[in-house]
């Protein structure tokens, strides 16, 4: 997936690092010191929809070209996350334990069109 | 809002950087309370002394394991009142596991002083915090130390479950081993009960089976 730059229209991925200094909670979260919100953005085309980013194949190629040939879009298509992985937490509970919880899911590596 | 550039996926007008950035770091504090279970960020009364816990943290990076579906969690003991013989001391805990996770592993860890004369025979009972069940104690675990630092006695996790209370008392009794009289007339505490070295309790939990199942059925 390409990371957006400001002029890129078509669907990619918006990197934001979070240094939890900035939401004020380097009290309770211990590690790590900040995460990437990644987000989707972009347009998606007809001739880009079902096209899952970085996980595109040889069957999603030639499916693209038979929509691109297509005078009759199928509908709309929406720049989502493919891929994503879990975030590691080490933090302090409300009863001063400390706990490390992988929470699944947390970080959008890639995004595609739906 | 700039009027001069459109937002790529909606073609509304885009935000300014400054805009963007506090709903980034909005949208990030309601990802991380809904990935943790919390529905706010935890207010910490009683944060665990900065020494104890990294060296707590060190030793549980020796054992750790790959990343689990479920918590790991240390709870440093609270307060501990050790009675007069050397070694023996009632240790509390404060502990919230979560409903939807259940406790699959526990171990406590102990650090027993260079005073040790020899090895140590240790039982720890399970006290109860329910008025009819105070003063009564379930035996857990029996353990033999041979010798002073740090030890992890591992304990039956079917036995620290059950209990709403959020309060977790574990008493300690400990003797010399047989045979061994030197170290019954001596009174120096064998166990490091304060400080930064007092006890503390590595669990481990999993989401609760049934819940799981419950929402792949939904």
């Amino acid at each position: 997936t390409p990371t957006c730059e400001p002029e890129t229209p078509l669907c990619c991925r918006r990197d934001h690092y979070v240094d939890f200094q900035d939401l004020g909670w380097r009290d309770w979260i211990l590690q790590p010191e900040g995460y990437q919100l990644n987000y989707c953005s972009g347009q998606c085309p007809s001739h880009l929809a079902g096209s899952p980013g970085i996980a595109a194949s040889f069957h999603s190629a030639v499916f693209s070209l038979l929509k691109a040939n297509n005078p009759w879009p199928l509908g709309t298509s929406c720049c989502v996350p493919t891929a994503r992985r879990p975030l590691s937490l080490l933090y302090l509970n409300r009863d001063g334990n400390v706990v490390k919880a992988d929470v699944p899911d947390m970080v959008v590596e890639a995004c595609g069109c739906s | 809002q700039e009027t001069r550039s459109v937002c790529p996926s909606c073609g509304g007008p885009t935000l300014a950087p400054q805009a963007e950035r506090a709903l980034v770091l909005e949208l990030a504090k309601q990802q991380i309370l809904e990935g943790l279970h919390l529905t706010g960020r935890p207010r910490i009364t009683n944060p665990p002394p900065q020494a104890a816990l990294s060296r707590a943290l060190q030793r549980l990076q020796q054992g750790s394991v790959a990343s689990t579906k479920g918590e790991e969690v240390i709870s440093f003991a609270t307060t501990t009142d050790s009675s007069t013989s050397t070694c023996s001391s009632m240790l509390t805990f404060h502990l919230s596991t979560p409903r939807s996770h259940q406790l699959s592993h526990a171990r406590l860890w102990l650090h027993v002083l260079p005073t040790l004369p020899g090895t140590l025979h240790l039982k720890i009972f399970r006290w109860g915090t329910r008025r009819r069940h105070r003063g009564s104690g379930t035996f857990l675990a029996e353990h033999h130390i041979p010798s002073p630092g740090w030890h992890a006695l591992t304990l039956p996790s079917s036995g620290l479950r059950g209990e709403e209370s959020r309060v977790l008392r574990l008493q300690l009794d400990c003797s010399p081993l047989e045979g061994n009289s030197t170290a019954a007339g001596q009174a120096q505490r064998l166990l490091d009960t304060e400080g930064n070295q007092r006890p503390f309790l590595e669990l481990k939990t999993r989401p609760n089976e049934q819940g799981a199942g419950r929402v792949r059925r939904r």
